[in-house]
């Protein structure tokens, strides 16, 4: 199966045309291997991201560059795939 | 011995247990459920809807599918949920018996099995179909850009690596195609309501163009009373308009074909989130996701019973 441990989605809120911009940029580059979950449309809507771990420093740095504010939605996604899986498999058994 | 009084509702289930569930509220409800192979996937699974229907030939249709996307798990949690609503409520809810007295609903709950199934074999964040792409190692097409509605226009991608990857031509994906056959062979379909997850949002045609559709008025009013509803039960906010004007121009959408085949009543949801969790909404909100999304699709329902056309 697929791990992501220590993968991060991150929550983007976005303020202006110009981060949208930048995030697009991001979204057409594959170098990072980033999973946008919401897309940067509009400043009326957040951007999610799923970013490896291994893209964490890289994104973030990029990110604080641009002075785009970021939070941290899900700090460590595979925890939450375990806890999820945990669960479907208690009530497989129950 | 099963029950549909012994399935957890307020949980996430494999394909396997889906199906096996349906049938026994098929079993439950045999004069009123029945369950239609509609076709075959990719990976050869069987695509099952649920007709809920009491009698008549060919009456007038509501279609609603859960499911397209393979990592939205509570779309498909959301249908399963509907699903027995629409049964149990159905002889008790003056106005669901009403609507079922004059018209057939028809839920698709896993739109996608391959992709299903394989989110929970190998890749939980997996969105598209499984199907193999020629001349490429990537694997999959985005089974709502491929429909023949502005097809291969902007917002789709024509890389097989994007997870918005169009396909080679509309209806390539056969899981689309099972789709639209059935559609068009029934021919008297009213409404098409296409259910995703996540970003709280009702919306409406077009997505392949920022024009509005001849009766953008009307499905406006109806999706915000329809949200107005659905806002009510926990004050989950929504948002509601034309899929490209409050999401992004994204052509070969499902809702596009089905409005432009004459399905005036085609909308679709975004479910919704927290804010903290995405793909991943824990399972004891499916049943409150279910819960008010039902009194939005009840409203949409109803108003296609009382106006038609």
């Amino acid at each position: 199966e697929r791990i992501f441990i220590g993968d991060q989605v991150i929550r983007v809120d976005v303020q202006s045309e110009e981060q949208i911009q930048l995030l697009q940029a991001l979204e057409t580059s594959q170098e990072w291997e980033l999973d946008f979950w919401l897309h940067p449309v509009s400043t009326e809507l957040p951007v999610d991201i799923r970013v490896p771990r291994s893209s964490l420093s890289s994104v973030k740095d990029y990110l604080q560059a641009h002075s785009i504010p970021f939070s941290v939605m899900i700090d460590n996604l595979q925890e939450l795939l375990d806890e999820e899986k945990a669960e479907m498999e208690v009530n497989r058994m129950r | 011995e099963r029950s549909t009084r012994s399935f957890n509702f307020g949980a996430y289930h494999t394909l396997d247990t889906i199906y096996s569930w349906m049938d026994t509220l098929v079993a439950e409800h045999p004069n009123l459920i029945t369950k239609q192979e509609i076709g075959r996937s990719y990976e050869n699974r069987p695509m099952y809807v649920l007709k809920f229907s009491t009698g008549g030939s060919n009456r007038p249709a509501i279609w609603i599918d859960t499911g397209i996307h393979s990592r939205e798990w509570v779309s498909p949690a959301t249908g399963v949920w509907t699903a027995n609503k629409i049964a149990t409520d159905y002889g008790t809810d003056a106005s669901l018996t009403s609507l079922l007295n004059t018209m057939d609903i028809y839920l698709l709950i896993l739109t996608n099995p391959d992709g299903y199934v394989y989110t929970h074999s190998n890749d939980r964040m997996w969105r598209k179909t499984r199907s193999r792409n020629s001349g490429s190692i990537c694997r999959g097409v985005d089974p709502n850009r491929n429909w023949d509605a502005g097809f291969g226009g902007p917002g789709a991608s024509s890389s097989p690596c994007s997870d918005s990857y169009r396909g080679p031509s509309a209806h390539s994906e056969i899981e689309v195609k099972n789709v639209v056959d059935l559609i068009k062979s029934h021919g008297n379909f009213k409404a098409f309501i296409s259910v995703h997850a996540y970003s709280q949002l009702l919306m409406y045609p077009y997505g392949y163009t920022c024009t509005n559709v001849p009766h953008q008025a009307e499905l406006d009013s109806i999706g915000r009373a329809a949200v107005q509803k659905l806002t009510s039960l926990y004050g989950t906010s929504y948002k509601v308009g034309s899929i490209c004007k409050i999401i992004y121009q994204a052509s070969g959408g499902s809702i596009d074909w089905s409005y432009n085949l004459g399905i005036k009543y085609s909308f679709a949801f975004e479910l919704r989130d927290t804010g903290r969790y995405g793909f991943i909404l824990p399972s004891n909100q499916i049943i409150p996701t279910a819960s008010e999304t039902w009194l939005a699709l009840k409203h949409i329902m109803e108003y296609v019973r009382d106006h038609p056309y």
